[in-house]
Protein backbone atom coordinates (compact mmCIF):
# COMPACT_ATOMS: atom_id res chain seq x y z
CA UNK A 1 0.00 0.00 0.00
CA UNK A 2 1.22 3.66 -0.52
CA UNK A 3 3.01 4.81 2.42
CA UNK A 4 1.00 7.28 4.16
CA UNK A 5 4.24 8.14 7.14
CA UNK A 6 1.82 6.11 9.43
CA UNK A 7 1.69 2.88 11.45
CA UNK A 8 -0.92 1.14 12.20
CA UNK A 9 -0.76 -2.54 13.93
CA UNK A 10 -2.95 -4.77 15.98
CA UNK A 11 -2.65 -3.61 19.84
CA UNK A 12 -3.72 -6.95 21.36
CA UNK A 13 -3.50 -10.54 19.61
CA UNK A 14 -6.53 -10.74 17.01
CA UNK A 15 -8.53 -13.50 18.64
CA UNK A 16 -11.26 -13.38 15.97
CA UNK A 17 -14.03 -14.41 18.75
CA UNK A 18 -16.02 -10.77 17.49
CA UNK A 19 -15.65 -7.54 15.11
CA UNK A 20 -14.02 -5.63 17.72
CA UNK A 21 -10.16 -5.04 17.06
CA UNK A 22 -7.80 -3.04 19.40
CA UNK A 23 -5.20 -1.14 17.10
CA UNK A 24 -2.27 1.09 17.71
CA UNK A 25 -1.52 3.79 15.21
CA UNK A 26 1.98 5.86 15.38
CA UNK A 27 4.09 8.60 13.22
CA UNK A 28 6.68 6.49 11.34
CA UNK A 29 7.49 8.91 9.20
CA UNK A 30 6.74 12.73 10.34
CA UNK A 31 7.95 14.04 6.45
CA UNK A 32 5.28 12.73 4.85
CA UNK A 33 2.21 14.08 6.67
CA UNK A 34 1.78 17.79 6.11
CA UNK A 35 0.13 19.18 8.89
CA UNK A 36 0.96 19.59 13.01
CA UNK A 37 0.64 16.04 14.66
CA UNK A 38 2.37 14.64 17.99
CA UNK A 39 5.36 12.91 16.64
CA UNK A 40 6.52 9.98 19.24
CA UNK A 41 2.46 9.41 20.87
CA UNK A 42 1.15 6.10 19.44
CA UNK A 43 -2.91 6.32 19.67
CA UNK A 44 -4.44 3.23 20.74
CA UNK A 45 -8.37 2.44 20.25
CA UNK A 46 -10.95 0.14 19.32
CA UNK A 47 -12.02 -0.49 15.57
CA UNK A 48 -15.48 -2.64 15.08
CA UNK A 49 -15.27 -4.01 11.40
CA UNK A 50 -18.96 -4.38 11.71
CA UNK A 51 -19.98 -0.87 12.77
CA UNK A 52 -16.89 1.60 12.16
CA UNK A 53 -15.34 3.30 9.15
CA UNK A 54 -11.45 4.33 8.88
CA UNK A 55 -13.11 8.00 7.98
CA UNK A 56 -14.85 7.62 10.94
CA UNK A 57 -12.25 7.28 13.53
CA UNK A 58 -9.71 9.51 11.36
CA UNK A 59 -12.35 12.42 11.94
CA UNK A 60 -12.50 11.88 15.26
CA UNK A 61 -8.65 11.84 15.28
CA UNK A 62 -8.56 15.13 13.90
CA UNK A 63 -11.56 16.47 15.77
CA UNK A 64 -9.56 15.39 19.18
CA UNK A 65 -6.46 17.33 18.09
CA UNK A 66 -3.92 14.26 17.37
CA UNK A 67 -3.60 15.16 13.42
CA UNK A 68 -4.29 18.21 10.98
CA UNK A 69 -7.54 18.02 9.33
CA UNK A 70 -4.91 17.96 6.11
CA UNK A 71 -4.11 14.24 6.90
CA UNK A 72 -6.93 12.65 7.62
CA UNK A 73 -7.17 11.20 4.32
CA UNK A 74 -3.47 9.79 5.16
CA UNK A 75 -5.10 8.68 8.58
CA UNK A 76 -8.02 7.25 7.46
CA UNK A 77 -5.94 4.99 4.39
CA UNK A 78 -3.22 3.80 7.48
CA UNK A 79 -6.49 2.59 9.02
CA UNK A 80 -8.20 0.74 6.02
CA UNK A 81 -4.90 -0.52 4.44
CA UNK A 82 -4.57 -2.58 8.10
CA UNK A 83 -7.99 -3.66 8.60
CA UNK A 84 -8.44 -4.67 5.37
CA UNK A 85 -5.07 -6.98 5.59
CA UNK A 86 -6.68 -7.86 9.22
CA UNK A 87 -10.23 -9.11 7.23
CA UNK A 88 -7.97 -11.07 4.70
CA UNK A 89 -6.13 -12.89 7.65
CA UNK A 90 -9.21 -13.66 8.78
CA UNK A 91 -10.81 -15.16 5.71
CA UNK A 92 -7.62 -17.59 5.78
CA UNK A 93 -7.76 -18.94 9.11
CA UNK A 94 -10.23 -21.40 10.38
CA UNK A 95 -12.91 -20.56 12.10
CA UNK A 96 -12.59 -19.23 15.39
CA UNK A 97 -8.49 -18.56 14.28
CA UNK B 1 0.69 5.22 34.16
CA UNK B 2 1.37 9.05 34.21
CA UNK B 3 2.52 9.11 30.40
CA UNK B 4 -0.88 7.48 29.68
CA UNK B 5 -3.75 9.84 28.45
CA UNK B 6 -7.45 8.92 27.88
CA UNK B 7 -9.15 11.14 25.46
CA UNK B 8 -13.00 10.40 24.61
CA UNK B 9 -14.38 11.94 20.98
CA UNK B 10 -17.95 11.15 20.07
CA UNK B 11 -18.05 7.77 22.50
CA UNK B 12 -14.73 6.63 21.19
CA UNK B 13 -12.01 6.31 23.41
CA UNK B 14 -8.47 6.97 22.29
CA UNK B 15 -5.68 5.95 24.32
CA UNK B 16 -2.23 8.45 24.00
CA UNK B 17 1.04 6.59 25.31
CA UNK B 18 4.71 7.15 24.36
CA UNK B 19 5.89 5.15 20.94
CA UNK B 20 8.11 2.17 22.22
CA UNK B 21 11.76 3.18 21.91
CA UNK B 22 12.08 -0.38 19.74
CA UNK B 23 9.09 0.98 17.26
CA UNK B 24 10.94 4.02 17.01
CA UNK B 25 14.15 2.88 16.00
CA UNK B 26 12.53 0.63 13.40
CA UNK B 27 11.13 3.16 11.49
Amino acid sequence: AEDTGLRVELAEEDGCSNSSLALRLWVEDPKKLKGKHKDNEAIEFSFNLEADTPEEVAYEMVKSGFFHESDSKAVAKSIRDRVTLIKKIREKKPAGC
Amino acid sequence: SSLTQVVHSAGRRFIVSPVPESRLRES
